[in-house]
């Protein structure tokens, strides 16, 4: 059941560039991920791979991103694997797979070419099976301490590269929920499935849908708030397990804490909101019931689990709280107030700004505005072409289409065509009340309902 | 929604988080947008890779067998103008309308709901027990003149906000209701009139129920889909 993709690291839409002088790889074939993966593993030449998913090409590699006279180029149409243990920068087990680019020894002595017989002369001949390369750290003969070499010191033979084994190489804080480490096998030693692969165990947490929680090839992590990483494995027989990884010495410092409103997803909110929006007060953290729940103080120790306050723990979309009511377990805190999360106002502009000629050039969300005359990242529809009167100089904020909610620009954010600006209306200015007068109605299609569906749902 | 009856409310979606669990309301105005509440929605620039809403259902959970349920991913939020607590979803592909989906219309720039007029809220919120919380829930309210509204709440009404009457029996939006839809029949065709947000309390029986003012931000809201 393990996946052959199991000892390959994925960087998607990337292309793995190489100067032309060198060894052009092999023509591409036709086959999935996993039967290039396959094929990859069986070459001892092979160390990457890139994987079109459109057309289902496969294309071997003899090089990775560690090589000489290559770099990495977005490509949307490649996805590039590359053989875990040319990436790693820690070791698992005693090292023997170890094919990192670590050319010093643990004292900082470099080492002796593999090639070389001087000053150290020695019986490892460099093979593609052996993996001796340059005068890269390695482990030919299973020594217990890890990779090591020969040094270009007369008197030191040869030396450990105090290469740390992935579970100590980076440590986790709190539950783990930031752990970005390379260890991918459980605490019993049981290989991780990849994230994004169903099998042997099918499982909601798709990488492209949590692309927050770093869910890369088959390392262990914590996507749901667990106590600890964990991964699923592939063992058909035991769905997940928890991995083994170091706690941090030092408890990382809460950043960002607000007590009257929250800010994002709540997860630094330290406030003492105790009552769902319905009214219903919340159960304590340090209690079991009426609902049983694993979000016990101890184990989240980052979490300030307090008496009976609204939290966040878990990453849900606000702060949260289980219920004292035995039939609604769970309610959001929605009630407490976000905190604002825009620039304060620079100047200010009188009607609807229609006359503002300032020089505010960023959205209230802090975002450059883009040059009026530009066209990207976006085309506008308003440019000073299209409206020579308004004054649409540089990139200020204006308000040539009268909107009547102010001055506004294009924003250098592709993901963001318009917003409005860091001004805000001047004190006294006043607009016409919404009170003042009512229109005539016309609406064409939209706004009809089935009525005879509704007597019956009746 | 507290107080309700289980009804029909076909712009009424639900949206979905990462995990697929329903966990606020809104309003499908165009096939590919949908109109909700600043206050379900972690930021102005969140990822929202793996929310979607679910339209074209009564059932707050249905079956995978149920006909003409639609899940469409959300594929980007816009916030609307700062007072107005709105934000736009565009979705990553059209709703298809049917008997189950229509759009809801939009009203004319500033215009002013009058005072008795029947509204309906509709969400898969918190029931309190008063109804079937696993179906969609509408239910009826009066609207409330500004004036009158602005005077039960000490002077603090915004003209970005809309009230109804409080009703002796509780009847209310609640928790999972947030960015559904205050609905009112006008010349025969249902308008959005309002968005419902958070209050402290659900159907509170002394006190109006405010919902923000959909008229004043209906130049934003065309604004956004034709950018």
């Amino acid at each position: 059941h393990r996946s052959p993709l199991n000892d390959f690291q994925r960087l998607r839409a990337t292309e793995l560039l190489a100067e032309p002088a060198d060894q052009p790889p092999p023509p591409p074939e036709r086959g999935s991920a996993e039967q290039c993966a396959r094929r990859c593993a069986a070459s001892l030449a092979c160390r990457a791979f890139h994987y079109d998913r459109q057309s289902q090409l496969c294309q071997l590699l003899p090089r990775t991103q560690h090589s000489p006279r290559v770099q990495l180029q977005k490509n949307t149409h490649y996805d590039l694997y590359q053989k875990k243990d040319y990436l790693r920068d820690c070791i698992v087990g005693d090292g023997t797979s170890y094919r990192g680019t670590r050319a010093t020894t643990e004292k900082g002595l470099h080492c002796q070419h593999w090639q070389a017989t001087t000053p150290h002369d020695h019986r490892f001949v460099p093979s593609p099976r052996n993996g001796l390369e340059e005068n890269y750290c390695r482990n030919p003969d299973r020594d217990k301490r890890g990779p090591w070499c020969y040094t270009v010191d007369p008197k030191i033979r040869h030396q450990s590269c105090g290469i740390k084994k992935c579970e100590d190489d980076v440590c986790m804080t709190c539950n783990g929920e930031d752990y970005r480490g390379a260890v991918d096998h459980t605490e019993s030693g049981t290989e991780c499935q990849r994230w994004d692969l169903q099998h042997p165990h099918k499982h909601p947490y798709h990488p492209d849908k949590y692309p927050d929680k770093g869910l890369d090839d088959n390392y262990c992590r914590n996507p749901d708030s667990s106590e600890r990483p964990w991964c699923y494995t592939t063992d058909p027989e035991r769905e997940r397990e928890y991995c083994r990884i170091r706690l941090c010495k030092k408890r990382p410092r809460p950043l960002n804490i607000t007590t009257g409103c929250f800010r994002g997803k709540g997860e630094s909110y330290r406030g003492r909101a105790n009552v769902t929006v319905s009214g219903i007060p919340c159960q304590r953290w340090d209690t079991q019931t009426p609902h049983r729940h694993h979000f016990l103080p101890e184990k989240y120790p980052c979490k300030d689990l307090q008496e009976n306050y609204c939290r966040n723990p878990d990453g849900s979309e606000a702060p949260w709280c289980f219920t004292s009511r035995p039939t609604v377990r769970i309610a959001f805190c929605f009630h407490i107030r976000r905190c604002p999360d825009e620039l304060a106002a620079e100047e200010c502009y009188h009607g609807h700004g229609e006359h503002y000629r300032g020089h505010v050039s960023k959205t209230r969300k802090g975002i450059t505005c883009q040059p009026w005359a530009a066209q990207t990242p976006h085309v506008p529809q308003i440019s000073p072409a299209t409206h020579p009167a308004a004054h649409l100089e540089k990139n200020y904020c204006r308000n040539p289409d009268d909107d009547s909610h102010g001055p506004w620009c294009y924003t250098m954010d592709p993901r963001t065509p318009f917003d409005y600006c860091a001004i805000k209306p001047c004190t006294g200015s006043t607009v016409p009340s919404i009170m003042e007068n009512t229109d005539a109605v016309a609406f064409e299609q939209c706004g009809r309902r089935d009525e005879r569906l509704q007597r019956k749902g009746r | 929604i507290v107080g309700g009856q289980p009804g029909n409310s076909p712009w009424t979606v639900s949206i979905r988080n990462r995990v697929g669990a329903h966990f606020c309301g809104g309003s499908l105005v165009k096939e590919q947008w949908v109109i909700s509440t600043r206050q379900c929605f972690s930021s102005c620039d969140a990822d929202m890779a793996g929310y979607e809403v679910q339209l074209g259902t009564l059932f707050k959970d249905p079956g995978p067998e149920d006909p003409d349920q639609q899940t469409i991913p959300i594929v980007r939020i816009v916030c609307g103008p700062s007072e107005s607590q709105l934000v736009m979803l565009k979705l990553a592909r059209p709703a298809a309308l049917n008997r189950r989906v229509a759009l809801i219309c939009l009203p004319p720039e500033r215009y002013v709901v009058p005072e008795g007029t029947i509204c309906e809220i509709a969400g898969w919120g918190e029931t309190r027990g008063t109804s079937d919380g696993s179906v969609l829930n509408v239910a009826r309210l009066p609207v409330l003149s500004h004036s009158e509204c602005n005077l039960a709440l000490r002077g603090r009404l915004k003209e970005s906000e809309l009230c109804t009457a409080p009703l002796r029996a509780g009847v209310g939006a609640c928790e999972g209701d947030y960015g559904g839809p205050l609905a009112c029949l006008t010349a025969d065709c249902w308008v959005l009139e309002g968005v419902i947000t958070p209050s402290r309390v659900c159907a509170r029986t002394d006190q109006p129920a405010l919902f923000i003012r959909v008229s004043l931000y209906v130049d934003w809201i065309q604004k956004v889909m034709k950018m």
